[in-house]
């Protein structure tokens, strides 16, 4: 029960609570952040959009019903159903799993200054007839001062402020989707007043934002049993072997510095000209393979 | 050229329409995927041509899963970098079935250090997936100069293996049942 960590040769270490299995800090370079990391649902909207209030959360409109969730999201768990700790000179990694439909894989690699997220969602679970819009969220002990940054189709990063646009007097009618922003290839997170930063690098375009100060939140699945009324005429209720889809995707975590950009610019171009992998059969007596190798 | 436009033109036709986001009717997204599809195997096509060889490409290695390497036990991975940068101390996975015994000989035929780790059960059970690859070999590649490539061998040789990962800890959490 007492609480773990991984870490690796490059002084990046990952807190976990023996407790609940779950992740609660961070430290890299003699700098140590509280990072609390779960997964949590909003119901979405259901409604036959014959006005505005009635509005359907589907494929073009995020809209979380938030009446019946006081503007907050569902944890989906507080404490993981199992985890396993795999070590080796190469990588550690921590197999969580929360729920049967929700696991994750947190994972330090040698010489690598990034930690690693590796999540499994689905299929979402919709048998009480209320769509889920899943995300997980990384919350902080940094002061952010309302303000995040995101990047703009993976170039130029904005500052963007919570309920607040930089060109006219913003009157907060959605408190979530308002602030919700395209997450493109990375979020950051910010503390001026102490000079450290944490970016989350994603593997696709996904919606997200920073809802309380030293949080982020990114969405990583939606199934919803209501269309939206822009034209598609299903809802966004996809289905593959009787099922809902399952998505895997990846976050890496970066704990930086006043400036994380020599840490998250070199990193994010990997992800985005990720390696192509492809294999040849291995024969003696095939000619090709030794001019290939 | 030819084959590669095949997968030119669907992007083309993807992009134009928002395709692959949701906003379409089922049976549309199907026929974007359909052409996709078409697209990514003739380009794929193309690749093993210029790279002049019997190369194969595994598209579900976002699932842990490849027919290729689940069904052999020595086989050639060539690790191409798209960068026109050099990219230092990088890793790649490849799925296996078997967990013991595997070898990585690197470019210069040297043997590199490699680890063999465990697919979480929960993706080897995701509704669809094909074959049997219950682990992954890991391995770290120094370098890759920009638009280069390394071609990596590996074999269930049992000489020189590679490390398997070791069940450090487990524990259920708070709310077992």
């Amino acid at each position: 029960r007492e609480d773990f960590t991984i870490s690796n040769d490059v002084g990046l270490t990952v807190t976990f609570s023996g407790e609940s299995g779950l992740v609660k800090g961070i430290s890299l370079d003699g700098q140590t952040v509280d990072l609390d990391q779960n997964f949590y649902f909003y119901e979405g909207m259901s409604g036959n959009n014959s006005k505005f209030e009635f509005r359907a959360s589907g494929a073009y409109i995020f809209r979380p019903n938030v009446s019946s969730t006081s503007a907050a999201p569902t944890m989906i768990t507080s404490n993981i159903f199992s985890y396993h700790v795999y070590q080796g000179d190469l990588l550690t990694e921590v197999h969580q799993v929360f729920t049967d439909w929700v696991s994750q894989v947190v994972r330090v690699y040698k010489g690598r200054k990034e930690v690693e997220f590796e999540w499994l969602v689905g299929p979402v679970p919709v048998g009480d007839s209320i769509g889920r819009e899943i995300i997980t969220r990384y919350s902080t002990n940094l002061a952010t001062s309302a303000t995040f940054q995101t990047d703009a189709n993976g170039r130029e990063l904005l500052t963007r402020k919570r309920d607040f646009r930089p060109t006219w007097d913003y009157k907060v009618n959605e408190p979530i989707a308002g602030n919700y922003y395209p997450v493109n290839s990375r979020i950051i997170l910010q503390d001026e007043t102490n000079g450290v930063s944490l970016v989350v690098l994603n593997d696709r375009a996904q919606g997200g934002s920073s809802m309380n100060d030293g949080e982020v939140e990114l969405m990583l699945h939606r199934r919803l049993l209501f269309d939206d009324a822009f034209g598609v005429g299903e809802a966004l209720n996809e289905s593959a072997f009787g099922e809902g889809l399952v998505v895997r995707g990846r976050h890496w975590v970066i704990l930086g510095g006043k400036d994380p950009a020599p840490l998250h610019r070199p990193l994010a171009q990997e992800i985005f000209m990720d390696r192509i992998i492809s294999f040849a059969p291995y024969e003696e007596s095939n000619a090709i393979n030794p001019k290939i190798l | 050229l030819d084959e590669v436009f095949v997968l030119e033109e669907a992007l083309a036709v993807m992009q134009h329409h928002d395709a692959v986001s949701g906003t379409a009717k089922q049976h549309v997204t199907d026929d974007y995927a359909l052409r996709l599809s078409i697209g990514m195997n003739s380009c794929s096509s193309a690749m093993s041509s210029a790279m002049g060889g019997d190369t194969t490409f595994c598209h579900s290695l976002n699932i842990s899963s490849c027919s290729f390497t689940e069904n052999r036990t020595d086989f050639l991975v060539n690790v191409y970098n798209p960068l026109v940068r050099e990219v230092k101390n990088v890793y790649v996975r490849v799925p296996v079935v078997g967990s013991e015994g595997w070898r990585v000989v690197g470019p210069d035929g040297v043997v590199v250090e490699s680890q063999v780790v465990m697919i979480p059960l929960e993706v080897t059970r995701i509704p669809g997936r094909e074959g049997g690859a219950e682990f992954e070999v890991v391995w770290r590649v120094d370098s890759l100069l920009g638009l280069g490539w390394g071609v990596y061998r590996l074999s269930q040789s049992g000489d020189d293996a590679g490390q398997k990962s070791v069940l450090l800890r487990k524990g259920p959490g708070k709310g077992f049942s």
